[in-house]
């Protein structure tokens, strides 16, 4: 189909933007409420710990308001928002446009969250290096296997809101058999955010697999 | 869009259908694992509890595989299977496909569970008579603002997984704030499943609601 010709074209022409500018660039991609926004501000704050020199920007991707953008100005982090309007996805055209207007010098990392669905997102290329899959225990271990596409595509998934496995009938080894099948090269982070009841050192391996993956791109 | 007319022209021709054979028809719509296929297995049980004669059908929306119809069949159900291949929704012309094929007789209400998407599963009206959007409180409380357009649609939102209220940072008046912002006239339920620590009169009142729903369509 020519719309996605004409994306997947954009998405090189945004690839070359990012290589020029020694931008990495990853894709955020979940079902709403996953926990894609709190996730991001989490490892930035773990990445500037670490790395005092790593400069990290995000681009907001929803279809009303800005609600996201203001969590993360909340946060002390600069995020750019791109409003969808009717379309549930962020596509490369609506990227091409902010990365015209705006600038991203030194920035090192720059987080892409996608809007809140399963399904879309995983059909558009943006440009980006690499894209990871956000699913919440709480959603349920059959989601791989019922949305497969976004699954497939992916470089990492992380199963988020482990603190909640308690209270939900999820099992962890069921949800990573389904993913394993689609996609045996992803790496699967099971996390909490910092201050819940879980394991945290799982978080810490997320944020070296960022930086390892980062570091890969030169 | 010729698409829409076609689609609402279809959606009608159904409702045709649904009037004529006495069934009332509830689309269940949400995010990915909101609790669609919990709470109509719920349902029904309590529904053929309470009123012995009234006799449940499922319709199951799924891109891939028929998990929910095998649970259905588990929980002693018999639930349709339409595979809507790479749609992310239900359409009005799946359905009339169905209808002519199988057999509703003696059905009296037919759940029509959606696919898990917050978006395009509010475009497109099935001949539906009544549509309930589920939001479950581990997906944040700001969904209502952020994916307005199912809101504003629905009959009834029912907030579902209350038990996890405490591990979650969720606010009932928040999100019950934003729904009467788009939709004044929706019913609210917060609810858990049975057997669930959560006050149970409200899981009732969902009862209540639908068999009054089902019998002011005569
Ligand atoms: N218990 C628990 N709740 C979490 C965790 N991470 C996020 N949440 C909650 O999950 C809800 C949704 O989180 P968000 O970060 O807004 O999710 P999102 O994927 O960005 O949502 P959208 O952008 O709207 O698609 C919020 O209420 C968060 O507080 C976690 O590790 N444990
Ligand atoms: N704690 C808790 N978990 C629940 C409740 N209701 C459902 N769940 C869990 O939520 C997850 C998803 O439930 P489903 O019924 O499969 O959700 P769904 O909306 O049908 O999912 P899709 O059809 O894939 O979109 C499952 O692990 C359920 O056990 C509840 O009241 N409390
Ligand atoms: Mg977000
Ligand atoms: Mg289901
Ligand atoms: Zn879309
Ligand atoms: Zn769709």
């Amino acid at each position: 189909e020519k719309l996605m010709e004409d994306n997947d074209q954009l998405a090189r022409h945004n690839r070359e933007h990012f290589d020029e500018e020694k931008i990495v660039a990853f894709n955020f991609m979940s079902a709403p409420g996953a926990g894609k926004t709190t996730l991001i501000i989490e490892l930035i704050k773990a990445l500037r710990a670490k790395e005092k020199e790593i400069s990290c920007g995000v681009v907001e991707g929803d279809m009303v308001g800005d609600l996201d953008t203001k969590r993360m100005a909340e946060a002390g982090i600069k995020a750019f928002q791109i409003s969808t309007g009717k379309a549930c996805h962020l596509d490369a055209s609506m990227l091409a446009r902010l990365l015209h207007q705006e600038s991203f010098e030194n920035t090192d990392i720059l987080f892409l969250e996608n809007v809140g669905n399963l399904v879309c997102p995983a059909e558009f290329a943006l440009g980006e290096h690499f894209n990871v899959v956000l699913l919440s225990v709480s959603e349920g271990d059959d989601k791989p296997f019922k949305y497969p596409i976004m699954f497939q595509k992916c470089d990492a998934v992380v199963l988020t809101k482990c603190d909640l496995l308690p209270h939900v009938d999820f099992s962890l080894a069921r949800a990573e058999g389904f993913i394993k099948e689609l996609n045996p090269r992803a790496s699967i982070f099971d996390i909490s955010m910092p201050g819940k009841l879980y394991d945290s050192n799982k978080f810490d391996q997320l944020v070296s697999w960022l930086l390892t993956s980062a570091k890969s791109v030169s």
